[in-house]
């Protein structure tokens, strides 16, 4: 449970990360 | 898109399997000749649950006995760890440069390799997971090929009340497993061995009394009962072998996965 717990964190943070960076990119263009 | 094989890994890992997709998209459609923002934050964020993750994943593989799982497991961590340094780089070198290309690739690299690492990590994971009901499978098994030393009452009682909890929990984990699936077929498979299993089971404990008292007793038909035993602890048995060999594949391993 703590692995998968974990792992949900990791994508949850890089779905953030992946946002920021195509909303900007999208934004910009 | 990548396919899941079940629910939970579906669940963590297809948003942003998703959004790497719409990522590397944009970068190939040449939409990457403007300016990044600072994305010094939100890769911090990322670099603290990976280092979360590889605690929590080490310490899972030092408790754990299961072989295969030591060894499946760090190569996931140490790919999610060097994603998580494309990351680091990448956002360093966009302050640097805001229109650095390289950082680009770098940031995609670095999401594409956390995205692996982790679905190899938690594939890893539910290996293991499926290996620990595959061993309560096999347990049940081998109180199946003790059946025949099972003469008087008091062994019959005795090896019923030792039977039993094992296999309430064989079928427990089979039915959380199905529930788990994303491969229709597969989940049929075992929910029908499982409804075998659960029919058989009554039998098989009558056939057993009838055995073990007309032996006690010195009845005639003893052969008859012992045939009946044996006939049912072979289906029994055969069903749960199929339950491992369900457990044990893959949606590759099917064609009519759609």
């Amino acid at each position: 449970e703590q692995i998968l717990s974990a792992a949900r964190s990791i994508i949850e943070a890089t779905s953030a990360l992946i946002k920021a960076a195509t909303f900007a990119q999208k934004e910009l263009v | 898109m990548p396919t899941f094989h079940t629910k939970t890994i579906e669940t963590i890992l297809e948003p942003v399997a998703q959004q790497v997709s719409k990522l590397v998209i944009l970068h190939e459609e040449g939409e990457d000749g403007n300016a990044m923002p600072d994305l010094t934050r939100p890769v911090n964020v990322v670099k603290k649950a990976v280092d979360n993750l590889v605690k929590v994943g080490y310490e899972t593989v030092s408790c754990s006995e299961d072989n295969l799982l030591k060894h499946d497991m760090p190569p996931a961590l140490s790919r999610v760890e060097e994603a998580s340094m494309l990351l680091v780089n990448a956002a360093s070198m966009l302050l640097d440069d805001s229109r650095s290309a390289p950082a680009r690739k770098k940031l995609i690299d670095g999401s594409r390799g956390i995205l692996h690492g982790t679905s190899a990590l938690l594939l890893a994971f539910d290996e293991s997971e499926v290996r620990k009901i595959i061993r309560k499978c096999k347990t049940v098994l081998e109180y199946l090929e003790i059946t025949e030393v099972i003469s008087t009452l008091e062994d019959l009682v005795k090896y019923i009340e030792t039977l039993s909890p094992n296999l309430t929990s064989m079928i427990k984990s089979v039915e959380s497993r199905e529930r788990e699936l994303m491969h229709q077929a597969h989940r049929e498979m075992l929910l029908r061995s499982v409804d075998d299993i659960r029919n058989y089971t009554n039998l098989f404990v009558n056939t057993l009394k009838i055995f073990v008292t007309a032996k006690v007793e010195g009845q005639f038909g003893i052969e008859n009962a012992q045939h009946n035993r044996d006939y049912v602890v072979k289906k029994m048995t055969s069903e749960i072998n199929e339950i491992i060999r369900v457990l044990r594949l893959t949606s590759h391993d099917d064609d009519d996965w759609d």
